[in-house]
């Protein structure tokens, strides 16, 4: 698959294939696309982003990744589709054209590069980062319960052999700490989207709490705007919410983390649940969602580009 | 390499608080190995786990006896493993 347009979306990929693509892709659209490197996993891979600019200095911007439970094979699946999309379609769509005019977009793949190794190479079913914890035999740590957001409220486990293990103490996961400093440094970040499967909800802040954000009102209708636009290709039916009212509690997430510091537009997604399995979704859905969820994306993205702050 | 062989992944409904109560205490007990997809959190939600074979009759006996209804996802975790590898392998080829 030596470019993009030979790339085979409809099935999964190992992380080297990932990240040749990647390569590809900044070498089809060099006035668009770099791939920059903000930090490295537990185990030393690069954590790879891709930015997407017509130029302009520290303009506003979209954070997006995907992957960061590393057994959720569909959220960097289609976040390669989107990627793609995005650097296909600029130029050629008007509404994400002006959103390129005016805003960058980040997008970081692959967000638990060692867990999705460890997905392709011992243990399919791995969700955490695979860092070491001092005197317990368990690996990793839940990337979505270490960020600095409510850290150890409810919702987390301070077991290390849970699955919602939230780590020593908050960014203890360089992938996590890598995101952190790049917003921070970066210091313009207007949207945040972060993509998770298989539930078919559209959440926002807060997780940690059951205290409504100032902007309730926005984002609640920022997302059933969202998900009425995703529903309307395939019918697939989300629910939107904040997390804590949708889903559960769950404190130290990437969503709060994003609100807490100023990015008012944070959102998680959870992709589709209709697979004949409910978590293993079939690579021929691979696209479909994709396709539904690039809808979603839009709607978020051009709200951010419509309603500067 | 780890083996999933004759795990099985229940799809739980729970009717009640209560039986909301019940698999949320599950979540405590770490000889069972479950491996919660879908956490227990209201009855409006469904709650998935991947059930270690060693540990499915205990937890069907625990799921019956309390009346909590479920139904079999994934009969066997491995062989979709395996299915989901030689599409891979078909995927390369192509």
């Amino acid at each position: 698959e030596r470019n993009t347009n030979n790339f085979d979306y409809a099935s999964y990929h190992t992380l080297e294939e990932i990240y040749s693509w990647m390569d590809s892709l900044e070498a089809e659209y060099p006035d668009l696309v770099t791939k920059i490197q903000i930090g490295s996993s537990f185990e030393g891979r690069p954590i790879n982003v891709l930015k997407f600019s017509t130029g302009g200095s520290n303009r506003p911007a979209i954070w997006l990744d995907s992957g960061i439970h590393a057994r959720e094979w569909i959220t960097p699946a289609t976040g390669i589709w989107s990627a793609k999309k995005i650097a296909s379609d600029y130029g050629r769509d008007p509404s994400l054209t002006a959103i390129l005019n005016t805003m960058d977009i980040f997008f970081e793949i692959v967000t638990n590069p060692d867990g999705y190794y460890f997905t392709h190479t011992s243990n399919r079913m791995w969700r955490k980062t695979r860092s070491i914890n001092p005197g317990s035999s368990c690996v990793g740590v839940d990337p979505n319960r270490n960020w600095g957001a409510g850290f150890g409220g409810p919702g987390t486990s301070t077991n290390p052999c849970s699955e919602t293990y939230l780590g020593s103490f908050e960014h203890s996961e360089s992938e996590v700490k890598s995101i952190v400093d790049f917003i921070l440094g970066h210091g313009n970040f207007k949207a945040m989207i972060t993509i998770h499967s298989y539930s078919q909800m559209l959440m926002y802040p807060y997780g940690y709490t059951s205290t409504e954000t100032p902007n309730q009102q926005e984002l609640h209708t920022l997302a059933k705007s969202a998900v009425d636009a995703l529903a309307a290709l395939h019918g697939t039916k989300y629910t939107y919410g904040s997390m804590i009212t949708t889903i559960y509690p769950a404190s130290g997430t990437t969503a709060d983390w994003g609100y807490l510091n100023g990015i008012k537009y944070s959102f998680t997604f959870e992709l589709r649940d209709t697979g004949r399995y409910g978590f293993l979704l079939p690579a021929e859905q691979i696209i479909p969602t994709a396709q539904e969820t690039w809808l979603a994306l839009m709607k978020i993205m051009e709200h951010a580009r419509d309603n500067p702050y | 390499q780890k083996l999933f062989v004759g795990d099985q992944v229940l799809r739980i409904t729970a009717s009640s608080e209560e039986q909301i109560t019940l698999l949320k205490e599950l979540q405590d007990l770490e000889h069972l190995k479950l491996d919660f997809w879908r956490e227990p959190v209201k009855t409006a939600l469904a709650v998935d786990v991947r059930v270690p074979f060693a540990g499915l009759q205990a937890l069907k006996v625990f799921l019956e006896s309390n009346g909590i209804q479920y139904r079999v996802m994934i009969d066997d975790v491995q062989m979709l493993l395996d299915e989901e590898k030689e599409e891979m392998f078909r995927s390369h080829d192509r």
